[in-house]
């Protein structure tokens, strides 16, 4: 799912 | 990495490396207001927890450090340089800031992506970046004239956000369930509170006259 996406983005 | 984000971010460093000419150059931070200073050090600081745990690339740590060690190095020369410390206008620059804290921080403890430690902080740095600007933007108008080097300033750290904007329509339509709703609400607001600087800023460009905001 898209939460656990990491924060790939300053 | 797509070509928005790349311009967004390479826009963003520009910013900060033209307040930190402003400063250095003029050795002045006339027209600066600290507060927005204290508020994107904040940003960073609570954003870029994850610099030592999660390793995304060498591109992606080093533009962390700079723009944390930047902001702290521009509010520790603002607060407690010998020379730059007394060109500060304190007197312009009232903006009660502790507010937009305050409102980030109850805002990221109801909209999150999870509840998580790290999650909320990074919902509270987004809350609380689209409203950093707000502090300098009254302090300009207070000071009337606006010099070249801090009007630039103001005018990249809004467009990297607009950047940030076509980087997020990108990837919404190019990678499958990208969904970072926090961020595509709070980067409109923050584009759209630089609106009527924008337009001042391209009026005073037109005319090539001095950036000049109405009071």
């Amino acid at each position: 799912d898209t939460e656990t996406v990491p924060h790939d983005e300053l | 990495m797509n070509i928005f984000r790349l311009a967004g971010d390479m826009t963003h460093l520009f910013s900060v490396l033209v307040l930190l000419l402003k400063i250095y150059a003029t050795k002045s931070c006339s027209g600066i207001s600290l507060k927005t200073q204290e508020l994107y050090a904040l940003v960073f600081l609570t954003r870029y927890l994850d610099l030592f745990t999660d390793f995304i690339s060498v591109y992606n740590s080093v533009m962390k450090v700079v723009f944390i060690s930047s902001s702290v190095a521009i509010v520790w020369c603002m607060r407690y340089h010998p020379l730059t410390r007394r060109t500060y206008d304190k007197d312009l620059d009232t903006f009660r800031h502790y507010i937009l804290v305050g409102v980030s921080i109850i805002l990221a403890l109801l909209f999150h992506d999870r509840f998580t430690f790290r999650e909320v902080f990074w919902a509270f740095s987004i809350y609380l970046e689209a409203v950093a600007i707000l502090p300098q933007l009254v302090l300009l108008q207070r000071s009337g004239n606006v010099d070249n080097l801090t009007g630039q300033y103001v005018f990249f750290l809004g467009a990297y956000r607009a950047f940030y904007i076509l980087n997020w329509i990108y990837r919404y339509f190019t990678e499958n369930h990208y969904s970072r709703w926090i961020s595509w609400l709070a980067g409109f607001v923050q584009t759209a509170l630089y609106a009527d600087f924008f337009y001042y800023y391209f009026v005073s460009w037109k005319n090539n006259a001095k950036l000049q905001l109405p009071a």
